[in-house]
């Protein structure tokens, strides 16, 4: 089940914003739930808490949804050091 | 702010760094220059003092990579992640990585590399991301070159959390130049009666030319042997054969017959100067040519004194021919058949027959540093 409100989401957008909380908000290889379906409901909350974390450290809406405010910012260019603990 | 788990920091406050590699993107020059202002940045508001190394162990080691480099973050080509560092500690600790993929400048056509490395250098030194959107700290690229050399109270309030105030004499003596300082620049530099001056600030030093003794002068002594010239000094030249200095101080110029007598004052339009020159950063005769050489930004001019009129076909880049020359020249003097150009913290000797540089020395080391 895609994450609410993001049907109209890209592939690439999908990825990039996993690269992007693998890299800065330690999201985990599991939580991403690409290669055991079953485990997919958890993997959601898990990637809707991780954009929520990173929602919150640059001050945006914390939907949990990769909305356009979003993923402009992971876009962005950026230093390289996770912004949680790492 | 935000610092690393347990607050990882450098225990001894003489942290060592060191430049790996150089990126092709810019000069050696700018890349050093780019370090030296984000680091003195950092030890204007800590306790803190930084020795660059050549060789051997550096607490800081500064390099450029791209793709997978040797650690457990490879790059990801233009764009995305410009950079990275890792928090004190040993052999790694305190390392910065920049992405060789990325296009890295001195201005804003591109990334510009003060802008980054401040903010790494804030990560080698302890302090994770803050959320400040001011701060140096926040995680996305910034550059706007305004206010993009000064910490943000944000940052400053971090770095003395782990550091501690910059102590208090430091803070006087920062009006002193630190004469020793690999920083070390000068504003200005001329023979006057038979000795070196060099400048900087409103502090002067005089050697006789054969001498080696400096005498550093403070500001009172200053007005003494310069009565009038209450302005900072951008440049002197001096014309042996008239027994005349040149101090130049914005649009300003002072004509000096003998220290610690009064002057004449004119204007740098009765040289010609276009009126976009505003003032001068270096000036130096060149008696057998009977020509003064006036250097402003990355230009110069060739003013003929006897004919009191500028040379055609100027100005010319410094570094036309390069000639080893650097880009921008602070202050200069001539000894014997030498130019010494004093361009940010290194002095360049231009032999006058040769028609290039033959020796670079660090420029305080004229200060006996």
């Amino acid at each position: 089940r895609p994450i609410d409100g993001n049907q109209h989401l890209k592939p690439e957008d999908v990825e990039l914003a996993e690269i992007y909380l693998k890299t800065f908000y330690g999201l985990k290889q599991t939580d991403r739930g690409d290669r055991f379906p079953q485990r997919r409901t958890r993997s959601v909350s898990a990637m809707e808490m991780k954009i929520r974390e990173m929602q919150n450290f640059f001050g945006l809406r914390e939907t949990g949804g990769l909305d356009s405010s979003t993923l402009s910012v992971m876009k962005l260019p950026r230093c390289g050091v996770p912004d949680v603990e790492n | 702010f935000g610092f690393y788990p347990f607050k990882p920091k450098w225990k001894n406050h003489n942290v060592t760094y060191k430049i790996a590699k150089y990126t092709p993107d810019m000069s050696k020059e700018d890349v050093e220059k780019a370090f030296h202002s984000a680091l003195k940045m950092w030890r204007e508001a800590a306790p803190l003092r930084f020795t660059q190394v050549t060789s051997g162990n550096a607490d800081i080691v500064l390099t450029f990579a791209r793709k997978t480099h040797g650690d457990f973050f490879p790059f990801d080509g233009p764009g995305g992640v410009l950079a990275h560092a890792f928090q004190p500690g040993e052999r790694m600790g305190g390392d910065v990585h920049f992405d060789e993929d990325e296009t890295w400048t001195a201005g804003n056509q591109g990334y510009n590399l003060f802008a980054v490395a401040a903010h790494e250098l804030g990560h080698s030194l302890g302090l994770s991301h803050s959320k400040d959107r001011s701060a140096i700290m926040y995680p996305n690229y910034r550059y706007r070159s305004s206010t993009q050399h000064t910490l943000s109270k944000d940052d400053m309030l971090g770095i003395q959390m782990l550091y501690g105030k910059p102590n208090q004499k430091v803070e006087i003596q920062s009006t002193a130049p630190q004469n020793c300082d690999p920083d070390f620049s000068f504003d200005a530099a001329a023979i006057i009666d038979d000795s070196i001056v060099l400048l900087k600030n409103r502090h002067m030093w005089m050697r006789t030319i054969n001498g080696s003794y400096w005498n550093q002068l403070t500001e009172g002594l200053i007005k003494t042997y310069l009565p009038g010239i209450n302005d900072r000094i951008d440049a002197a030249y001096d014309i042996p054969s008239k027994g005349e200095a040149y101090i130049f101080t914005g649009q300003k110029y002072w004509v000096v017959e003998k220290l610690k007598s009064r002057s004449r004052v004119g204007s740098i339009q009765d040289y010609g100067l276009p009126s976009r020159v505003t003032h001068i950063d270096a000036a130096v005769h060149i008696s057998e040519q009977g020509k003064t050489v006036f250097f402003t930004g990355p230009f110069y001019y060739r003013f003929d004194e006897v004919k009191r009129q500028l040379e055609y076909s100027y100005p010319r880049l410094i570094q036309r021919n390069s000639r080893g020359l650097p880009r921008r020249v602070d202050a200069a003097f001539r000894i014997h058949g030498s130019i010494f150009l004093l361009s940010g913290p290194k002095s360049y000797q231009y032999d006058l027959k040769q028609k290039r540089v033959v020796k670079i020395i660090p420029g305080n080391s004229w200060l006996g540093c």
